[in-house]
């Protein structure tokens, strides 16, 4: 919260655009204002209604370098935009630094997501040290079409105005905490030595040589898929990773930080039949060359050589792969398999084909 | 002569480190305190500040993390004291 625990006293707020950047379409403009403030009018009771020509609680304007309110802005890049906290004059004012590559998209700055911050606090919220809440104070892409308000976001705004008045309180994404023992993760693979273990929009990064575990945005790395990958692995003789997306029945070839020309494909060029609508879990044996996909309780095997499915798959996972039925993620490493359900974790030994030991599923992150 | 690029790095991490704290922890802009000077340090106070809120190795030095953290853009109100 904000020092003094500032707050509108009234529910319904007034807001007005002051004025347009030149970097968009002011149509746009209005689209991604209209989208930040609904981002925090459906989790409270407040709601905004649009002026045109009257002061309004809220002003929202486009500013230059210095712009009289003793916080200039420094040119492209650095501070984005300012707001202040409730109250009169100046009080709920969001100004947006004019200089900035103001977009619709992924490309520069996002305005609906630095709105919506702002937002924040023109309703009393502070800087949350949450890397994936909305009120974190560094800028990150997230696709304005998949954007969720994060749970800290709805928790600290719901503090300060109750609850919706909607029947169902809705609910935001959390942030993944490496040393959660409930974590659970939906993908996992090795990428030039590192481990990358999926999680909603985020990816946590693991170098063998460094204590630490990096949590980042996957759009950080991908910004053309920002959340939901399902299954991923290495292809280390190819120096690729395939990336699977819950639900979309699309894969996506990865090449260090860029996407492979033609992808997404459809994942049936893989071999797999209509009626597979999601991959859960993959990885490729380097040895072998011959590649494991999960789906549900059954397994295919890819040749990587023959570029074909093996004839005699899908065969039941729990066959061939001890007591093991169902995968959320799986990945290679070191000789062993890795197997995730929940919270738990297999490492298989191929050559042995049996489990060898059971563990927590965050056991990699020296917790 | 020219300047030593590495010299010329450092000066531009101090000005930047030096901006970022008066902007964001509320650091006295005439203090003007720098980073080899020895005893009381109010410059290495609010950098470990910063480094406690964004979850980094609190050295109140400018390392790599901090700098790199310090040099992504964000929302320009200050994460600590009041703004107006």
């Amino acid at each position: 919260f904000t020092t003094g625990n500032p707050k509108w006293k009234k529910n319904n707020l007034t807001y007005r655009i002051v004025n347009y950047t030149r970097k968009m379409r002011q149509t746009d403009v209005d689209a991604a204002i209209q989208k930040a403030l609904n981002v925090w009018s459906s989790v409270t009771p407040l709601t905004f209604q649009k002026t045109k020509d009257k002061i309004a609680d809220i002003m929202i304007s486009f500013e230059y370098r210095d712009h009289k309110d003793n916080s200039p802005f420094d040119g492209p890049d650095g501070q984005l935009a300012h707001a202040f906290q409730p109250g009169e004059g100046l009080g709920g004012d969001v100004h947006l630094d004019d200089e900035e590559a103001w977009t619709k998209d992924g490309r520069g700055y996002n305005l609906f997501i630095v709105v919506a911050h702002e937002l924040g606090h023109s309703l009393g919220l502070s800087h949350s040290n949450d890397p994936g809440a909305l009120m974190y104070p560094n800028y990150a892409y997230t696709d304005p079409k998949e954007f969720r308000l994060p749970q800290d976001d709805i928790d600290g705004i719901q503090a300060i105005y109750g609850q919706s008045n909607d029947a169902v309180q809705p609910t935001g994404p959390t942030t993944p905490q490496a040393c959660d023992p409930n974590l659970t993760f939906d993908a996992i693979t090795t990428l030039r030595g590192e481990m990358m273990f999926f999680k909603g929009r985020y990816m946590l990064r693991k170098h063998p040589e460094r204590s630490e575990t990096e949590l980042n945005f996957i759009s950080l790395f991908w910004p053309n898929l920002p959340s939901g990958i399902q299954a991923a692995y290495e292809n280390i003789e190819r120096d690729e990773i395939l990336l699977f997306k819950g639900n979309e029945d699309k894969y996506w070839v990865v090449r260090g930080y860029d996407i492979a020309y033609g992808y997404p494909k459809p994942i049936y060029r893989l071999g797999f039949p209509k009626t597979v609508k999601r991959v859960n879990a993959a990885y490729s044996d380097e040895t072998t060359g011959k590649t494991y996909f999960f789906v549900a309780d059954r397994y295919w095997r890819y040749d990587e050589n023959k570029k074909s499915m093996d004839h005699g798959y899908p065969r039941k996972i729990i066959q061939d792969f001890g007591k093991i039925g169902r995968v959320d993620a799986v990945f290679q490493k070191d000789g062993y398999v890795y197997f995730f359900h929940g919270t738990t974790q297999f490492q298989f030994d191929p050559r042995a084909k049996r489990i060898v030991n059971q563990m927590k599923s965050i056991s990699w992150f020296n917790c | 002569f020219p300047v030593d690029p590495e010299k010329e790095d450092e000066g531009k991490n101090i000005d930047l480190v030096e901006t970022y704290l008066q902007n964001f922890y509320n650091l006295e802009k005439d203090h003007r305190p720098h980073l080899r000077k020895g005893g009381k340090n109010h410059l290495a106070e609010k950098l470990k500040e910063m480094q406690e809120f964004f979850g980094l190795q609190v050295t109140g030095k400018p390392d790599h993390d901090t700098l790199e953290m310090m040099n992504k853009p964000r929302c320009g109100v200050p994460d600590v004291e009041q703004y107006v």
